[in-house]
C-alpha cells in the first residue's frame, strides 16, 4: 500500500451512548489521512490533517471542546515528530490557536527553514503561551477569541467541577491557614476579584 | 487527548499528538502531549522504523517519558504481541516515577516496522498495537489499500 494510518480519541472513559460519535470521527479523519497519502502527500501532512480533524470536534478533549483550566480558560498542547529528521516541534499551554497541532508543525517547518539557510538562530523545539500565540499570527494561522474553543459541554463541567472543588478547597484552608489569612478565603470572591494575590492562595497543588 | 501515527510511500514515520489537558487545571499546566519523549515519538533508522503517541494521566506520562521509553524498548523487540504488556509495564505500570496522586492511566497507540528476512529487500511490513490501562480507548485506522476506515472503541 502507499502508506497507512492510525489515530487515537484519548483513554479514558468513553461513555457507550457516544460510541458511534467517537468511531465515526475517527474513521473521518483516517479518510483526511489517507486521501493525503493517496495523493502522495507525506506522512506529516497526513498526521496534521488527521489530528486537526480531530481537534475541531468537540467531542474530542484537544483544540475546540478542550477541558477548560480552573480559571475557565482553554490552554492546549501539541507536538509532532518526525522519524527521518528526528526534528520535534511542540507547543504548550497556548490559547486561543483554532488548531494546536498545526502550530506545532510550523515549528518543524521553522526548523527546517533556519537549518537549510543557516541564518545562525536556533529553532525553538517548544513554544508556550503568548509567545506561541504570536508565532501562530506570524506564521498566518488561525487564531480565535476566547470562547470559540469553550463548548457548551465543558463550560457546564467546568461550572460543575469548580464549584464543588472550591468548597472542598474552603474547607481544607479553613482547617489549615493561621487565623489571620482564614477571612481571605471567600470562594464567591474569587471568580469576581481579579486579584493575583488572592489567586495566587488558592491556585496550588 | 488526541493522537496519530503514520506511515508514507516514502517509508517516512510520523507521529503527532493533541490535547486540551486536565479538567480544572491550573493556568499555565503543560502536559505530556507538548513534552519531548512523552507525549509523542518517532524514529527511522533505515528500515528499522518506530512511531508512538500517548495519552492519559499527564504527569505520570511526562515523569516516565513514556513515549521515548517504550519506543526504546519495542524497537529491540522481535515480536510486539509477545513483549508490548511486558514493556508498558516496566515503563509504566510499576515504574517508581508513578503514583496514585499523578494517576495510573495511560494509553499507548504505535506502529513498528517488523524485522526483514535477511536480503529481502522488495517490502517492509509494519505493525500497529494498542495498550491501555483505562477503562476504554478510542482508535481507528486505515491503509491506502482499505475502501473504508476501521474504528472501534476497545475496553
Amino acid at each position: 500500500s502507499r502508506g497507512f494510518i492510525a489515530i487515537h480519541c484519548g483513554a479514558g472513559y468513553h461513555s457507550k451512548k457516544k460510541s458511534e460519535n467517537y468511531n465515526a470521527l475517527a474513521r473521518k479523519a483516517c479518510r483526511a489521512a489517507i486521501e493525503a497519502l493517496r495523493s502522495g502527500k507525506s506522512a506529516r501532512e497526513a498526521v496534521v490533517l488527521a489530528i486537526t480533524c480531530l481537534e475541531d470536534d468537540t467531542i474530542t478533549n484537544a483544540g475546540n471542546g478542550s477541558n477548560l483550566t480552573f480559571a475557565g480558560d482553554v490552554e492546549c498542547d501539541a507536538s509532532i515528530m518526525c522519524g527521518r529528521t528526528l526534528n520535534f516541534g511542540a507547543i504548550g499551554a497556548v490559547s486561543h490557536v483554532k488548531n494546536p497541532i498545526k502550530l506545532a508543525h510550523e515549528l518543524l517547518v521553522y526548523q527546517e527553514e533556519v537549518e537549510s539557510n543557516l541564518m545562525g538562530r536556533i529553532p525553538p523545539n517548544m513554544l508556550c503561551g503568548k509567545g506561541a500565540k504570536k508565532f501562530a499570527k506570524e506564521r498566518n494561522l488561525e487564531v480565535v477569541g476566547s470562547q470559540e474553543l469553550i463548548s457548551d459541554d465543558m463550560f457546564r463541567q467546568h461550572c460543575k467541577y469548580t464549584k464543588a472543588y472550591t468548597k472542598e478547597l474552603k474547607k481544607f484552608q479553613e482547617n489549615s491557614l493561621p487565623p489571620s489569612k482564614k477571612q481571605r478565603v471567600d470562594s464567591e470572591n474569587i471568580f469576581k476579584t481579579n486579584d493575583s494575590n488572592q489567586d495566587k492562595s488558592i491556585l496550588h497543588d | 487527548t488526541v493522537g496519530a501515527v503514520c506511515v508514507d510511500c516514502y517509508g517516512n514515520v510520523v507521529a503527532g499528538v493533541s490535547s486540551g489537558g486536565i479538567l480544572i487545571k491550573q493556568p499555565g499546566r503543560v502536559g505530556q502531549a507538548a513534552m519531548y519523549g512523552a507525549g509523542c515519538w518517532a524514529d527511522k533508522k533505515n528500515d528499522d522504523c518506530i512511531a508512538i503517541s500517548t495519552t492519559g494521566s499527564g504527569e505520570s506520562l511526562t515523569k516516565t517519558l513514556l513515549a521515548y521509553s517504550l519506543a526504546l524498548k519495542l524497537q529491540k523487540s522481535h515480536s510486539i504481541i509477545t513483549d508490548l504488556d511486558e514493556v508498558f509495564n516496566d515503563c509504566f505500570m510499576n515504574s517508581r516515577f508513578v503514583n496514585d496522586v499523578t494517576g495510573r492511566f495511560a494509553g499507548v497507540l504505535g506502529v513498528k516496522s517488523t524485522p526483514l528476512e535477511k536480503n529481502d529487500t522488495t517490502d517492509t511490513e509494519f505493525e500497529i498495537f494498542v495498550t491501555f490501562s483505562s477503562d476504554s480507548m478510542s482508535i481507528g485506522y486505515q491503509t491506502t489499500a482499505d475502501e473504508e476506515a476501521s474504528a472501534e472503541i476497545l475496553r
